[in-house]
């Protein structure tokens, strides 16, 4: 199981249609404050189901939402799309790739995809169970944050163990 | 699942002791159950001490240390539970260059069992990158990606200035 | 005490939109009471567009994007109410070299009315430096000073390996 | 009223009797992680009469006297003394130079002393009183920390502006 492609339409500041294919290894983001970086480790983790604005550095859903510049309006919907190799078969679905797709329209609805085929978030989780995919705690480190790993209070730090376990 | 918990939990704990050792050239570090009775709820203590140093609470640690130690907890995480991606967004910034080179290190032995997508402003970590992205904002508020570079084997290719086909 | 509260902070509002200006080339900040009927008590929200695009709520903005913020009010207080002192720990961690460079112009307009002491890891910013210590640990867990440089006329002069006499 | 110079003696990692000499404009300091930086910090934070532990890093005051390394044994006291010119007479005091020291005993007792004579810890405060010289929210910026003026509530912003007016 591996990440093979991202791809945001209207996801915050990626307002056209940009991919992004990863490599096995290590892939690299660069560019100067403001520009989107960030954007895009939040876009991973929405599109793997994140369900907390907060999280997103929002207060509420919406703000995923490409919001216009000074030169453009604002957009109706945000999409990402995230397609994996499930050649040795860790998600439990057959194919032997897999794409999930999630939007959110300013109307509040959103909608969930699999291989492009609508389906329910339930889905998206249980496919994602056990697999270590989920917005799990420690998969995604965001700007600033590692710090919380040891300042947390104890109790709060067992979750990272529990999702290890 | 007591026992299971208690497994994991011993993993992570010799991990984060012998990470905690490669990472820092030295010292002690540990994890310490609050409360043995009571494994299932118990919180989890952070033990670190640099090399040469006594031993004293995690919160009088430098910024560097701290992100050190952060790193450590992590990857003994990911020993124990690989997940099949990890993102860093600037996890480097506190480190000074003879951390990152240790960081930069590390991260090399995991490469082959997970996916990283790393946000760096350092040329050090960006020259670990198997494909490397840049993000530009020519047009205020509006993100694109300008380029790709295939740092490992190829040259760097100019894919033009939107890679969003 | 009503009117004196209400006199700063008009004049930190002047002052936090004219630097914001400075600092991001452009775009728009401004500082607003939320409760203008009880001036005494009301809270103070923030609001801060960079150039180019909308205006959101400061969560979104990026890191570098919030240090800078931070920077702009923080210089428009000390105009208002200068200290004789003050001490910045790594505060140009998040910042790229633009930005850095925009920091250390805005900076260079506040060092005649108050004494900086500043830790950082940029050459950029060391630039600035009328004074430089360098602290080292060469014996595990003791701090020593071990050179002290005047930067801007004399060259760098070697005090000896423990400038605590 | 400017600063000309900090001693520290057993403060955290400053085992040894340690000078910085301050000179109008910019001082840098600079080294690699975990080597006192700063450390130096919270030595000027607390000579100016800081109370509480937690602002220092630390979960009880005596974390401030030197805890010893795997190589020394813990000291007795912590000591820090901060020179002042009073040339402008900023300082409601009768001395050009005004020297502020604090010291801090395993069992407890701490001690003030101004000109080296001891006084109360009523007498710094009074003496600092509207210069801008106590240990202000806005003149020290803890490592990590200009994030806060941000994202604090907007009653606790008020702080800020109440300090300056
Ligand atoms: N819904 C949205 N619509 C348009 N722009 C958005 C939206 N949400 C966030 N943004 C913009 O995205 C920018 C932040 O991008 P991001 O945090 O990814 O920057 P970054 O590249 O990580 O920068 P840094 O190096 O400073 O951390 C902000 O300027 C913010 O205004
Ligand atoms: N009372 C004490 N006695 C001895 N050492 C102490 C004491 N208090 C703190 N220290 C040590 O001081 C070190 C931290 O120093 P400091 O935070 O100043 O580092 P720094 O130079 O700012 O590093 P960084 O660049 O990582 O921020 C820690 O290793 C800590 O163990
Ligand atoms: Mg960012
Ligand atoms: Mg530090």
């Amino acid at each position: 199981m591996r990440f093979k492609r991202l791809e945001m339409i209207g996801f915050k500041s990626f307002l056209e249609r940009t991919v992004l294919d990863f490599e096995p290894g290590v892939t690299a983001i660069v560019g100067p404050n403001g520009c989107g970086k960030s954007n895009i480790s939040d876009a991973i983790r929405w599109v793997l189901g994140e369900q907390r604005a907060r999280s997103l550095r929002g207060t509420k859903m919406e703000d995923v939402i490409f919001n216009g510049t000074t030169e453009r309006e604002p957009i109706g919907m945000a999409e990402v799309s995230l397609t994996m190799s499930n050649a040795d078969g860790v998600l439990p679905i057959d194919y032997t790739e897999v794409t999930v797709t999630r939007q959110l329209f300013r109307s509040g609805e959103s909608r969930y995809l699999l291989n492009r085929n609508p389906c329910r978030l339930k889905d998206i989780n249980e496919l994602f169970m056990n697999t270590g995919l989920g917005a799990s705690e420690y998969s995604i480190i965001e700007q600033g944050k590692m710090d919380v790993i040891l300042s947390s209070r104890p109790e709060e730090r067992r979750a990272l163990f529990e999702e290890a376990a | 699942t007591k026992k299971m918990f208690s497994e994991t939990f011993e993993a992570i704990r010799a991990n984060f002791k012998e990470i905690y050792q490669q990472l820092f050239g030295g010292g002690k570090a540990d994890l310490v159950l609050l409360d043995e009775s009571d494994i299932l709820e118990s919180g989890i203590e952070i033990v670190a001490r640099p090399p040469g140093k006594k031993l004293q609470g995690v919160s009088l640690l430098s910024g560097g240390e701290r992100a050190m130690t952060g790193v450590a907890l992590l990857f003994a995480l990911f020993k124990v539970k690989p997940s099949p991606f990890c993102v860093l967004d600037e996890i480097d910034a506190p480190l000074d260059e003879a951390n990152i080179n240790r960081f930069v290190d590390l991260l090399a032995g995991f490469v082959s069992s997970s996916q990283f997508i790393i946000i760096t402003h350092n040329k050090r970590t960006i020259g670990m990158a198997d494909i490397l992205y840049g993000i530009t904002m020519e047009e205020s508020g509006v993100s694109r990606v300008v380029s790709v570079k295939f740092t490992k084997e190829k040259d760097a290719e100019k894919v033009g200035l939107g890679a969003s086909e």
